[in-house]
């Protein structure tokens, strides 16, 4: 009953109109509250000369404050369906915009983010996240991240395994890992996990939460070594990055199995090779 | 062999965590990109003289790669009449891959599979961010999305790629004929 955006019972998704961050994800005919946006950490600026005024920079990274959102929603949310992938085509602002999509018959739905050339006019450094969010969800503060690749290594919240971190002053980087495939929640009966095309910085700041770091531009050095703020332009503006984050969720003891294949077809891709026919030939005479 | 080392030693070159997050000097960021860009190039060679001999369709001489397909820029999807266009699976299962090529909207392509069977295509219209990427030199303003199902481990498939007559305009397009399986 009723429409599904992207995709179908079994697996879809349908954006809020009257606020495009919420969704209603369906997993196995189940309705799932999902809340997907872009925020913008700005960077802390620091002169480096002791450690609490250090600068947010290419070897660290320091947010000043909470993140702050990013999309203004002027524009409504575009559907695209038909036999082949159904899509909903999304501009959260100038340099942020995203399509969400569904293959048939595929097990994943696919966020495709597009961020940049983010701008330099207020001199601010900007650390754009990607943030998941489904409300309710109990995973205990703790969550996986994998190792390049491989297994999957538990993180707790403001907690470290080899000594008893004492308050932690960095609060957001202090718990934010390299996710360089992988990055799960699971609250024992169901699995829920966003898969990255490339390494990127990630965390699960409050349960039920996945963030992942997809863009940064920043205008000061951290004085760790490179001498040089990480503000990297093309054609004479900030770079434009574009990249995706495949999201899973099921029960657990399924849930293993679309995960690692998902991972293997997706960053060892298939290679694209072209052959133009300089004339129009039907297939029995190319066969 | 020397044409795929060079690609070998690049890659040795990035394992630095430098190369890998991006953090490095700006000059030394672009010097990897430019190792990488000739590194692929010279693999590319290998790759198609050695695909030309296998797969019907692709000479040598004919054999193009996309790399901006990620700014959904592709200059043979974009112009060609018609091009035959080969995925080679690197895993070591069978895999399937949804197939996304940048075409000039309003052009309908039909796509013909290893067996003749026509595939089902879809046309999907690019977000209009994506239009606006600095430095993207493209005419395309849609994809065209087909499934290109069980690509053989570490194996290939060739496909037929024909633009329709003009008179074709996508709208009118009927439902593409749908091959025998994705009937049943």
């Amino acid at each position: 009953g009723g429409p599904v955006d992207v995709g179908d019972r079994r697996l879809g998704i349908t954006i809020d109109e009257s606020d495009p961050k919420r969704f209603v994800l369906y997993v196995d005919n189940e309705e799932i509250p999902l809340i997907q946006e872009f925020l913008y950490y700005k960077s802390m600026v620091g002169d480096n000369s002791v450690d609490y005024k250090r600068a947010s920079g290419a070897y660290i990274f320091r947010p000043d404050g909470e993140p702050l959102p990013l999309c203004d929603n002027q524009i409504k949310p575009r559907r695209v369906s038909g036999p082949v992938v159904q899509e909903i085509h999304r501009e959260c602002n100038e340099w942020v915009s995203q399509v969400i999509r569904k293959y048939n018959g595929d097990d994943n739905i696919e966020f495709e983010w597009l961020v940049g050339p983010i701008p330099n006019d207020d001199k601010i450094g900007k650390e754009v996240i990607s943030r998941f969010r489904i409300p309710f969800y109990k995973n205990n503060q703790t969550f996986y991240t994998d190792s390049n690749g491989r297994e999957m290594l538990k993180r707790i919240l403001n907690y470290r395994p080899s000594f008893s971190l004492k308050e932690n002053v960095e609060n957001v980087s202090g718990n934010y890992y390299p996710i360089t495939s992988r990055i799960s929640l699971t609250d024992q009966q169901t699995r829920f996990s966003i898969l990255n095309d490339r390494s990127q910085g990630g965390s699960s700041l409050q349960d039920g939460e996945i963030e992942l770091m997809v863009h940064r531009r920043i205008f000061y050095d951290d004085a760790f070594g490179v001498n040089e703020a990480l503000n990297e332009t093309a054609f004479g503006v900030g770079l434009v990055a574009r990249g995706s984050h495949y999201l899973t969720l099921g029960s657990v003891d399924k849930q293993f199995v679309v995960e690692r294949l998902l991972s293997q077809r997706k960053l060892i891709q298939p290679q694209y090779f072209f052959a133009e026919k300089q004339s129009v030939v039907s297939y029995e005479e190319l066969k | 062999e020397p044409k795929i080392t060079v690609l070998r030693e690049t890659m040795g070159v990035m394992q630095h965590h430098d190369a890998i997050t991006g953090t490095e000097k700006q000059h030394v960021a672009n010097d990897y990109a430019r190792l990488l860009n000739e590194a692929i190039e010279e693999c590319k060679e290998a790759s198609c003289s050695i695909l030309s001999g296998l797969a019907t369709g692709i000479e040598t001489t004919g054999c193009k790669t996309c790399h901006l397909l990620n700014i959904s820029q592709c200059e043979v999807s974009e112009h060609s009449e018609q091009f035959v266009l080969t995925l080679y699976n690197p895993l070591s299962r069978p895999v399937t891959e949804f197939v996304r090529l940048p075409i000039a909207a309003e052009t309908a392509y039909t796509v013909v599979d290893p067996s003749g069977q026509s595939l089902t295509v879809q046309f999907v219209p690019l977000p209009n961010a994506v239009l606006r990427i600095p430095g993207r030199k493209s005419s395309a303003t849609a994809e065209l999305v087909f499934q290109a199902k069980d690509l053989p481990p570490l194996g290939y498939k060739s496909y037929l790629i024909t633009k329709q007559s003009s008179s074709y305009d996508i709208k009118s397009l009927p439902r593409a004929k749908r091959s025998a399986e994705s009937e049943t």
